[in-house]
């Protein structure tokens, strides 16, 4: 499964 | 008033080739320090991050802090129209809502200049954690660009495994098994040719291999590359812009379903 980057990093 | 100029325009070109098959559009931030782009592609799969430092410009002017939201695609069309070894500058007035991009032959004898209309782009910055990665590894962009390409034809993901003997990268599909092993280079004549590890743990890891071929379009801009790895965090995949900054892809890992 591809997990999405905003996963890993919050926005600011 | 922004002003940024920039000795050859093949140097622009490359940044653009190496960031507009992931972003149609983006933000390029300008400060007194220098250019910064952070955006994600439209999976928000991964995280294009550059930074080009104001001294390592010919000339850099930034009064006021501005964002510049452009079409990549439109920029291309731009920067198709400089000869590698024309001056580039990019100059903003103060609140506008246009850019121009102006080109000039190194005799001086033909300048053109190109005026880009702006857009208003919705801003999502992303906050990047430190982090201590498990394994960083450096190696040739070229032979990192040449394994992307050839693990692409058998699978959609490349497993990358990395201990203090080497880095593998696996790919596996119809076709069946391939296996790439970097051992750590022992002596090298040239420093850009080297393969160096730097290991605190192993490290197994999967990725897109789509991904990973679209990040290696930024190998004309260096001769090395830097993949920075931990579990289950995103890859780093950094290229050096020498003098002037460096571009950074981050990409989020596969796991099991």
């Amino acid at each position: 499964m591809q997990k999405s980057i905003t996963s890993f990093f919050k926005k600011q | 008033m922004f002003e940024a100029r920039l000795g050859q325009a093949t140097i622009l070109k490359k940044i653009l080739d190496a960031i507009k098959d992931l972003l149609n559009e983006a933000t390029f931030d300008c400060s007194d320090s220098g250019i910064q782009l952070q955006a994600m592609d439209n999976s928000h799969v991964s995280l294009v991050s550059l930074t080009l430092r104001s001294d390592g410009f010919d000339k850099f002017r930034c009064d006021r802090n501005l964002s510049m939201g452009m079409n990549l695609g439109s920029m291309a069309k731009i920067l198709k129209c400089a000869n590698n070894e024309d001056n580039v500058t990019m100059k903003a007035q103060d609140n506008a809502d246009t850019v121009t991009i102006m080109f000039e032959s190194a005799n001086q004898e033909k300048v053109s200049d190109y005026e880009m209309k702006l857009m208003n782009l919705d801003q999502e910055h992303l906050g990047i954690p430190e982090t201590d990665f498990s394994c960083v590894v450096r190696m040739p962009a070229m032979e990192f660009a040449r394994i992307c390409r050839d693990l692409a034809q058998f699978s959609e993901s490349v497993v990358i495994c990395c201990t203090k003997e080497g880095v593998k990268f696996s790919a596996s599909g119809d076709v069946g098994t391939a296996n790439i092993k970097l051992a750590q280079t022992g002596s090298v004549d040239k420093e850009e040719e080297a393969v160096i590890i730097e290991m605190q743990e192993p490290v197994t890891l999967t990725f897109a291999c789509r991904y990973l071929n679209a990040f290696t379009k930024a190998t004309p801009l260096s001769t090395q590359v830097q993949l920075s790895m931990c579990a289950d965090v995103p890859l780093v995949v950094e290229y050096a812009i020498k003098d002037l900054g460096h571009i950074r892809y981050y990409l989020a890992p596969k796991i099991e379903d």
